[in-house]
């Protein structure tokens, strides 16, 4: 463990607590896509399936836990919570998912680290779908324009999560001989750089002030 | 590729 991965956890963990703070504590979907997080869901529950035989930390284990947990509280409000329903713009979250999934799915096949093992194509189709999962919330963001504040934090906070990660990979294959993640490293790079345009202009909003929304062109 | 690693990252 090192300082990059647990601030990038720390985080992940605060873009959770952001994002059921609006929607179970707001009781209000505006401007959130379901779509990103249902796949967020999907990410979870198929990479960390290995909660069921793998005890290797503690501190994993229980973020695994709470990340499934949190992910699946999100989905469920989204779905069923009356004024979330109310609130939430299903017309405008339209960003076709299924061309993201398939792909991811066709990918994990393909390149994973043990082409013997099902659950590295699962855990590799997990890394891949990541990667993409926050495109329909981006796509909304884009289509709305204008950022509310609480959603700018949160899709801040996830970005800088895999941000982080990234100097925790650095960091890693600095000091660890022969560490080596090629599939992670692509995906969080992939995933990292469909934020730049998000983190300039969160940027360019929030320097006269954390209160200012977002404006996205 | 064969990689070794375990995933002990989240």
């Amino acid at each position: 463990m090192n300082i990059f991965r647990f601030l990038g956890d720390m985080s992940h963990i605060l873009s959770f607590l952001l994002l059921l703070h609006k929607i179970v504590g707001g009781k209000s979907a505006a401007g959130i896509s379901l779509r990103t997080a249902e796949m967020y869901a999907i990410v979870f529950c198929t990479r960390y399936i290995d909660l069921l035989w793998n005890f290797a930390s503690l501190y994993n284990y229980l973020l695994k836990l709470l990340f499934i947990g949190a992910s699946l509280t999100i989905v469920y409000f989204m779905r069923y919570g009356p004024s979330q329903k109310a609130t939430y713009n299903a017309d405008e979250d339209a960003f076709p998912v299924q061309y993201l999934i398939a792909p991811c799915a066709v990918l994990g096949v393909l390149i994973n680290q043990d082409h013997s093992s099902p659950f590295e194509m699962v855990w590799a189709f997990s890394i891949y779908l990541e990667a993409v999962a926050i495109l329909p919330q981006l796509f909304l963001l884009q289509k709305q324009g204008e950022v509310e504040n609480l959603t700018s934090h949160y899709v801040f906070a996830l970005g800088a999560y895999r941000a982080l990660y990234l100097l925790n990979w650095m960091f890693r294959f600095m000091t660890e001989p022969d560490y080596q993640q090629r599939i992670v490293w692509l995906s969080g790079l992939v995933q990292t750089a469909l934020y730049c345009d998000f983190f300039y202009h969160y940027y360019q909003s929030k320097k006269g002030g954390l209160n200012k929304s977002v404006k996205l062109p | 590729e064969q990689e070794d690693h375990e995933h002990d990252e989240l």
